[in-house]
């Protein structure tokens, strides 16, 4: 799985 | 942020929108699920529980907040102020069956065991199957009327949109989240059978009703 990143997304 | 990514968001506030301002104006929720509604607003509750720990921009935080408010006074508008008005011999989609699945599962596949991500993950699981209580309703009743049409179809189409950028985001900064994508897209199949209908009907100014 992708490596974990602050949410930009709504 | 790119152009999908805006159109998307923007399409999502206009449906909200859309259903406050036709609840409001008719005073009246006949014909809207009011399950569906209680799962968005837990939704952006749990979704939105990072508002408190990292701050991406004012245009994020604006949005969440104005989400986050506005489900809240659907459900406020729903179950408390127009609650006569409220359909719920035809709204009888258990919740229980979605949320409980989509909290193990939850549970079982997230990028990382922390109670926020877990919170996000069962967020975005809970968001693709949160419309199911309105489009069960849609086919009990066997239509809708047309501005719950224009507010699903704003929906749907803030899902497709959120596709798009995905696959641009992925081409442009190599940025994917596999758990929103396949989400994302269960949700966006889940409104391809509305799609249809809302092409075929309501855009040829007639009512949505369903095939017998």
């Amino acid at each position: 799985l992708p490596i974990l990143k602050p949410k930009d997304e709504l | 942020m790119n152009i999908f990514r805006l159109l998307g968001d923007l399409s999502h506030l206009l449906a909200i929108i859309i259903l406050l301002l036709k609840i409001w104006r008719t005073r009246s929720c006949a014909g809207v699920s009011g399950k569906s509604q209680i799962l968005f607003a837990l939704v952006f509750t749990t979704r939105y529980l990072d508002l408190f720990t990292n701050f991406i921009s004012m245009y994020n935080s604006a949005m969440k907040l104005i989400y986050l408010v506005c489900s809240y006074a659907t459900v406020f508008l729903m179950y408390f102020k127009f609650k006569a008005t409220y359909d719920s011999n035809h709204d009888t989609f258990r919740m229980e069956f979605l949320v409980v699945p989509v909290g193990g599962l939850a549970f079982l596949v997230n990028h990382d065991f922390t109670p926020l991500e877990i919170l996000w993950t069962f967020s975005i699981y809970l968001e693709a199957v949160a419309i199911l209580p309105q489009l069960f309703m849609i086919s009990k009743t066997g239509e809708a009327e047309t501005i719950t049409s224009h507010y699903l179809f704003a929906l749907g189409s803030y899902r497709a949109l959120y596709i798009v950028n995905w696959v641009f985001r992925f081409y442009t900064e190599g940025f994917f989240d596999l758990i929103a994508i396949v989400a994302g897209c269960v949700q966006t199949i889940l409104y391809c059978d509305f799609f249809y209908l809302y092409i075929t009907k309501v855009l040829k100014g007639k009512q949505l009703t369903l095939p017998a």
